[in-house]
């Protein structure tokens, strides 16, 4: 049964026209995940890949395609963990990075820490040479729409995200 | 959000969760994503699991931990998946997702919301799905 690969894009409320950017934005994802494996590659490596892949698709709430927050700005969180050394690392809040989830592993590899976070999270980056990118590329018209869309004071913003509990 | 969890050739597991958070959060604030045992948990010995969702109410019950604790007490992937997010859901009233996968490459991909976008790959067959109860398969 092994190896395998499985990726999601999310749990939030998707609308209809959007609905099959998502899912074939997932397949292509996991598709770049198992060629790896196929290729004798390791997990980490595969599940770093199919979520890059993922923060790269402006289809999904993560990397390009990130929902703002209430300034209209962009801060993103990611974490790995390595399930043989239960190795982990993450960051949290950073700004102008294209691929968070990449972070996060520098922060297990390169450091002994759990999570990295802001500007110190950014000053590593820096440190590793990981580029910076413009903050307006990270963001879309569909996130600014949502955005503004939920400024109103009568705006439910959790269950705009995650829909009605039913 | 966005994650992943894999199980490679040699048996070692692995998972990723990324997100940009929640919409109109306020500035600072940081979720599930983050923390170990809450935005994804792994181990070779139990699993791995990367969640999304609500992120107050994921920690609240660190819900890619508990869904390995239930995989622990001998529940598969798809049992565990549910108990875990069925407890989130009364507990707490937070809706969410997970894509679970234990180190005999068993997977599972549950949500207690309308919907969550998913993919798995396995034996060189593309699985996937959108709306409950959805799971299409193709060649890769």
């Amino acid at each position: 049964m092994l190896p395998v690969v499985v990726v999601h894009g999310g749990a939030g409320h998707i609308p209809k026209e959007r609905s099959e950017r998502s899912t074939s934005g997932v397949c292509s994802a996991v598709r770049a995940g198992y060629a790896i494996l196929r290729g004798g590659g390791s997990s980490m490596d595969a599940v770093v890949e199919a979520v890059s892949q993922l923060e790269n698709n402006p289809s999904f709430n993560a990397g390009c395609g990130s929902v703002l927050n209430v300034k209209g700005e962009v801060e993103m969180d990611a974490i790995v963990m390595d399930g043989k050394t239960l190795g982990s690392g993450a960051v949290s809040a950073v700004r102008n990075i294209a691929n968070p989830v990449q972070l996060a592993r520098l922060v297990m590899d390169k450091t002994s820490h759990a999570c990295l976070t802001a500007e110190g999270a950014s000053q590593f980056a820096r440190a590793m040479g990981v580029p910076e990118v413009p903050l307006e590329s990270l963001i879309t018209e569909y996130s600014r729409m949502r955005w503004k869309k939920n400024l109103a004071p009568d705006a439910n913003p959790v269950e705009s995200q995650m829909g009605k509990m039913g | 959000t966005v994650g992943a969890v894999a199980v490679d050739s040699e048996g070692n597991i692995a998972c990723a969760t990324s997100t940009g958070g929640m919409l109109n959060k306020m500035e600072g604030r940081v979720g599930d994503t983050p923390c170990i045992g809450s935005g994804g948990y792994a181990d070779n010995q139990t699993g791995a699991v990367s969640t999304t969702g609500h992120g107050e109410t994921i920690m609240k019950v660190t819900l890619a931990r508990l869904i390995l604790f239930h995989m622990e007490q001998g529940q598969s992937v798809e049992a565990a998946s549910d108990l875990g997010l069925a407890y989130m859901k009364t507990r707490v009233g937070g809706l969410g997702g997970v894509v679970t996968v234990d180190p005999q490459g068993n997977w599972a991909a549950r949500f207690s919301s309308l919907q969550m976008a998913w993919a798995a790959a396995q034996k060189d067959t593309l699985h996937y799905g959108l709306y409950t109860g959805e799971h299409f398969t193709q060649s890769i």
